[in-house]
């Protein structure tokens, strides 16, 4: 465990929390593409199944359960508790256009031609795309709450802190894994936009709009 | 593609 790894699952942990408090002391859903929380909800299914083969430590099987968990309930108050205020209109992604591709991908460039490593697999790819509605929803409105543009940032910053825990670990294990740099590369580069905005106008006390 | 994952990671 090095400091960017640590900071990287720290800021992913805070991420979901923050979009968890947002929708549960606002009442509502109202900015947040629930087709995006269903694509993360399948991301962490498919890639923590290992908790039930392998053992690593207790903090990596708490996190996993964090994830698995804070998900469930972010679907929970979304599609049941809080449905009223989702907004359906906007969030008009079609995520097959997502869904396919990762599963194709998955089964032609894996480590491994086994079930676990090609749903690893899948589940990186998936993530490295997954917010695709999220920004599609934010791009349809124009706009995005502050609190939101938060949640976005931490979530994009975690993926981008790991990029640099593969460099140090590069440098200090002479260890890597292409198909996770790829993706997180690929993850990290659809953020960019994003945390221009978030930087030049949602750090300045504004809004963040889009322009016209 | 050889088996380089790192299972450590989350």
């Amino acid at each position: 465990m090095n400091i960017f790894r640590l900071a990287g699952d720290l800021s992913h942990l805070l991420a979901i929390i923050i979009l968890l408090l947002k929708i549960w002391k606002t009442r509502s859903c109202a900015g947040i593409s629930g087709k995006s929380q269903v694509l993360f909800a399948i991301v962490y299914l498919t890639r923590y199944l290992d908790l039930f083969t392998t053992y690593i430590s207790l903090y990596n099987s708490i996190m996993k359960i964090v994830f698995i968990a804070a998900s469930g309930a972010t679907l929970y108050l979304m599609y049941v508790k809080f449905k009223a205020t989702y907004d359906h209109n906007h969030d008009s992604f079609r995520i097959e256009f997502l869904l396919i591709p990762c599963v194709i991908l998955a089964l032609i460039i894996n480590h491994d031609f086994t079930v676990m490593e090609i749903l690893w697999t899948f589940s990186i790819y998936l993530e490295s795309v997954a917010i695709l509605p999220q920004l599609f929803l934010v791009s349809k409105t124009g706009e995005a709450e502050s609190i939101t543009s938060h949640y976005l940032f931490a979530l994009g910053s975690y993926r981008a802190l790991y990029l640099l825990n593969w460099i140090y670990r590069y440098m200090a294990e002479s260890h890597y894994d292409l198909i996770a740099i790829f993706a997180g590369v690929v993850q990290t580069i659809l953020y960019c936009d994003f945390f221009y905005l978030y930087i030049t106008k949602v750090l300045k006390g504004k809004k963040l709009q889009l322009p016209a | 593609f050889g088996k380089l994952r790192f299972k450590d990671e989350l």
